[in-house]
């Protein structure tokens, strides 16, 4: 994966307003989860507005039934992290559909007494993850699509 | 995802 130095992280990061705090949990986060980089983007917000925000794009590491998967999410971070909690969403690539239920929405949101509590410094990125660990194992955000079926026939007499 | 792990999911619920 890309190295991502904290010098290009500082200067990714230079309209957040906790920058240095920010930067170092983001160097810390993906020291541990290697499959996870920030990523600047713009985020589009409800009202239709968009900003230029970092993420921590790419996969965590869930056990589900003896077995691990590749679960593919994005964090944003507001320029108020870490005060504010990030926007977590799952993103399912093509060959996945979203399992609707009370930690996801149909776009994919994910929602976590861990986010709705979420107070600096007692919560933070590692400890969000780990959660998202947790849950994920006890019930995935995304399950595989069924592999495409032959075109039907009709049964003939 | 430029080198990351391959994106993988449960096969699907019943």
């Amino acid at each position: 994966m890309a190295v991502v130095n904290e010098g290009a992280l500082k200067k990714m990061l230079k309209q957040y307003k906790y920058r240095d705090l920010t930067v170092r949990e983001i160097t810390n986060v993906i020291s541990q989860y290697k499959d996870l980089k920030p990523v600047m983007d713009a985020y589009v917000f409800n009202d239709g507005n968009s900003r230029d925000l970092v993420s921590l794009a790419g996969t965590i590491p869930v056990s589900y039934r003896g077995n691990v998967y590749n679960i593919p999410v994005c964090l944003w971070l507001l320029d108020t992290y870490p005060y504010n909690p990030p926007i977590c969403f799952v993103k399912p690539t093509s060959a996945m559909m979203i399992k609707t239920g009370k930690h996801i929405d149909a776009n994919g949101k994910i929602y976590l007494p861990y986010l709705h509590e979420w107070k600096h410094p007692h919560s933070d990125l590692y400890g969000l993850i780990q959660v998202m660990i947790v849950v994920f194992g006890e019930e995935p955000p995304v399950f595989s699509r069924p592999t495409t079926q032959p075109p039907y026939q009709a049964f003939q007499a | 995802l430029n080198g990351g792990a391959v994106p993988s999911a449960p096969p699907t619920y019943t």
